[in-house]
This record gives C-alpha cells, structure tokens and sequence, in this order.
C-alpha cells in the first residue's frame, strides 16, 4: 500500500475541488517564454472563458504584473528558496482567486527539473523549450519530458541564428514520452500561438 | 554553534584536499552556454596549466564527450533525479580524475535555483546568463545572484534579435550582490572570451 507524501494529499485535495476547472502547469528553464506565451495567447481566449493565473517565482511580482496588464487575473507567489511550486502555495492563490473559474493556468519556477516531481492537481504539464537553449535539452532533462503532455518549442523566430534543429529536438522528446502533443511557436511574430490556444481551449472544453 | 550538513561537512574535506588547485563552479539554467564556453575557453588555457572538468546533467555524456573532444580531460556525473551536484559527486569524480591539478571545472546540472545551495569547495561560483532569458533574471533568481562572483552575460551576438539591455540586467545584478565582476561574451563569434580565460588564469595563479 502506497504512503502519500504530504505534497500528493493536497494535490487529490486540490484535484477534487478543480472538478469542472481546466488545469494546466507550465514549466520549462528560466527566461524560454512562459509569460510571453501566456501574455499572448490568454488574451485569445479571455473573453471567452473566466481564467486566472497563479505565478510562481522565487522573487518579484514581475510575470504576475505582466499577465494583470493583459487584463487577466493573476496571483503572485513568492517561494523565497524554493525552486518549484506546491499545491499548497496553488491552494493559498486559489483562496484569494477563487475556485469558480473556466480555466487555471499555472505558471510556474523557472527550472527544469523539480517542478517534474511535485503534483499541482493539474490536468497536464505544457513543457516550453526554447530553440536557444539546444536541441538535445529533452534527453538531458528526461525527467520533465517524461511528465510532459504538450511540449512547445519556443523562439522560432531566432532559429536562423541558433544551432538548433525542431526535428531532432522533436526526435529526442519521442524517445523518452511517445504521447507528446508539439507544438513550434514564437512570441515576437505571433506564429503558432493560434494553435496553442485551440490546445488550451480544447483542453479546457474537456473539464466541461 | 553551527551544526554542518552531510554536505557542508565532504565540500569542507575537499577544500582541504585541494589546496594547491582552483576550484571554479560553472553555474545557469539549461542551455546558456556552460559547456560552449569551456568547450572554447579551456583550449586557450589547457596547454599552459594541468586541467579537469567534472560534469554533471540528470543524464545523457554529450557534455563530458564534448569536453573531452578539445582535449581537456573530463568526468560525467549523471545526477539522475537530483537537480544539483553536491560535493561527494565531486569526490567520486576525483577519484577517477585525480587530484593533482591546476585547475577544476565544475559544470553543475542546469538549475538557477538549487545548485546556489550546494557547496562543492569550489573557490568561487561563475553564473551564465543568456541574452534570450530576459534582463530581469538576476533578480528574480536572487539566491544564485548572491551565490556568485563571476556574472558572464553570453549569446550578445543575439542581441539585435532579442529584448535585452546589458546594462539593466548588470543593474539588477548588481543590487544583489555589488562585489560581481562582470562579463559579455558570444560563444558564437568569440567576442570577450580572452577576457573570461584571464579570469580563470588569474583564479588558478592566485591558488598557487
Ligand atoms: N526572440 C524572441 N524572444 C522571446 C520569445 N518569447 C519570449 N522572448 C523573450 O524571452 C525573454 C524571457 O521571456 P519570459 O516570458 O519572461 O520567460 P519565462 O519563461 O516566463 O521566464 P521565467 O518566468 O523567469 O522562468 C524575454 O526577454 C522575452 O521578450 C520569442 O518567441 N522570440
Ligand atoms: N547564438 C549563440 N548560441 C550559443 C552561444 N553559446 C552557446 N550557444 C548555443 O546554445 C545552446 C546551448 O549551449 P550549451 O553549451 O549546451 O549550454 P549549457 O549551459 O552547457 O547547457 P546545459 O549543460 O544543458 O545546462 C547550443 O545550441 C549552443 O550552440 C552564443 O554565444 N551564441
Ligand atoms: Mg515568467
Ligand atoms: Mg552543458
Ligand atoms: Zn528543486
Ligand atoms: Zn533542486
């Protein structure tokens, strides 16, 4: 019989109070575009459905203030020495956001590591990789590919640039999670970011 | 009076046993260049003083491979699970690399939070930021700001393509930890790594 750590227990709570609300937790390093994409692409779907954000940094209201400008509600969280979230600091932000909500987008440390092991009561992970940062990232960092659902390859606009290559980044990720939904995205042009926002409405109609 | 972590208790057993060796401790997210820069940094140096690289990622050789491709001789550590190198993964490597050194390399996991926590009887920590993470870094990672006494800002070859002023970031930086000696490099067009290798060689005289 499995012992539940103190971190799972509150994600079944979590999950169970989330029952009719989208959750998505996105993850990826520090600085691949996870505010940007954010910035961009809850605006698409802002009128449509009732979202917030719970931002999760070790420092600084920065990416909260930056999703509020969009007019979107979000709550900041500030973990200090922590390097990930919990779902207790994701039950702290919903008791100032409320739980009636369409969608919960999580957003959260830059790191691509620890966030992989702690379980927010999300749906799914959204995994943001920026072109900048290598293609073989998805085999060096198995863990978070692996908890992955959607991975989005990031910056596009800068690939004439980089050394990097979609396909053999889209090859590593397959060898180590077969299910990944990808996605090839850029925040500065716009491109792709329409298809990001189908994946999150779709995902958010599934709750339903 | 203070009692030392498991930790603290191996980092200060390696200081002892490398008294004569500088000890530097490459630290950045995912992807800002660790191993680009040493790749071309080290074949500047490798011929003048005796040097080691220990590497660590959760899996894959590539880095330690590429390290070894320049003829500067390497360790791969994969950390598995754990986001950070401590110091007996530094011990285990020495003991196949060998103590009798100039110089020792560490390039931790890449991680902007956890390995600021870890001492590994490094000398000093080196922190990479890439112009593509966005100028507000060092303070929204500030324990690894604090942790540092290098700060090399690389990738400005990118610059005209990204939204990133050097001098805000140094700005930021400098709020954090004022003592930081400051670097801009491109791994791409070479520019300022003369100024890096005199850093490491000034370190690895003034252990002597
Ligand atoms: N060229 C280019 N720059 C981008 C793109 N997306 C984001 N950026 C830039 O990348 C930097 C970091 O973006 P953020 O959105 O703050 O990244 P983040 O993942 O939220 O960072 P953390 O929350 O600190 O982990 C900023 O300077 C953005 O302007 C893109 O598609 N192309
Ligand atoms: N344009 C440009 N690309 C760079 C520069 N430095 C490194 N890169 C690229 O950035 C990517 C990541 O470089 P790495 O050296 O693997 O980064 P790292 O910090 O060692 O990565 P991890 O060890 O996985 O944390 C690679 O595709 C490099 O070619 C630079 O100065 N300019
Ligand atoms: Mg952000
Ligand atoms: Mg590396
Ligand atoms: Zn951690
Ligand atoms: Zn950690």
């Amino acid at each position: 019989e499995k012992i539940l750590t103190k971190n799972e227990m509150k994600a079944a709570e979590l999950r169970e109070k989330l029952k009719g609300v989208a959750v998505l937790n996105f993850v990826s390093s520090p600085g691949s575009g996870k505010t940007s994409l954010l910035e961009k692409v809850l605006v698409m779907l802002k009128d449509k459905y009732k979202i917030a954000v719970v931002e999760g940094d070790q420092q600084t209201t920065h990416d909260a203030d930056r999703i509020k400008a969009t007019g979107v509600e979000a709550f900041q969280v500030n973990t200090g020495n922590a390097c990930h979230l919990e779902a207790i600091d994701v039950e702290r932000a919903l008791g100032s956001l409320g739980y009636d909500l369409d969608l919960l987008i999580i957003e959260n440390v830059g790191n691509l590591v620890c966030p992989a092991e702690y379980d927010l009561g999300e749906d799914a992970k959204v995994v943001l990789l920026s072109v900048t940062e290598g293609d073989d990232k998805p085999a060096k960092y198995p863990v978070m590919t692996r908890a992955g659902s959607a991975y989005i390859i990031n910056k596009i606009d800068l690939l004439p640039y980089v050394d990097f290559s979609v396909d053999k980044c889209i090859e590593y990720a397959k060898g180590i999670q077969p299910e990944l939904e990808f996605f090839t995205t850029s925040c500065r042009t716009g491109e792709g970011l329409d298809k990001v926002a189908d994946y999150i409405e779709k995902m958010t109609k599934a709750k339903k």
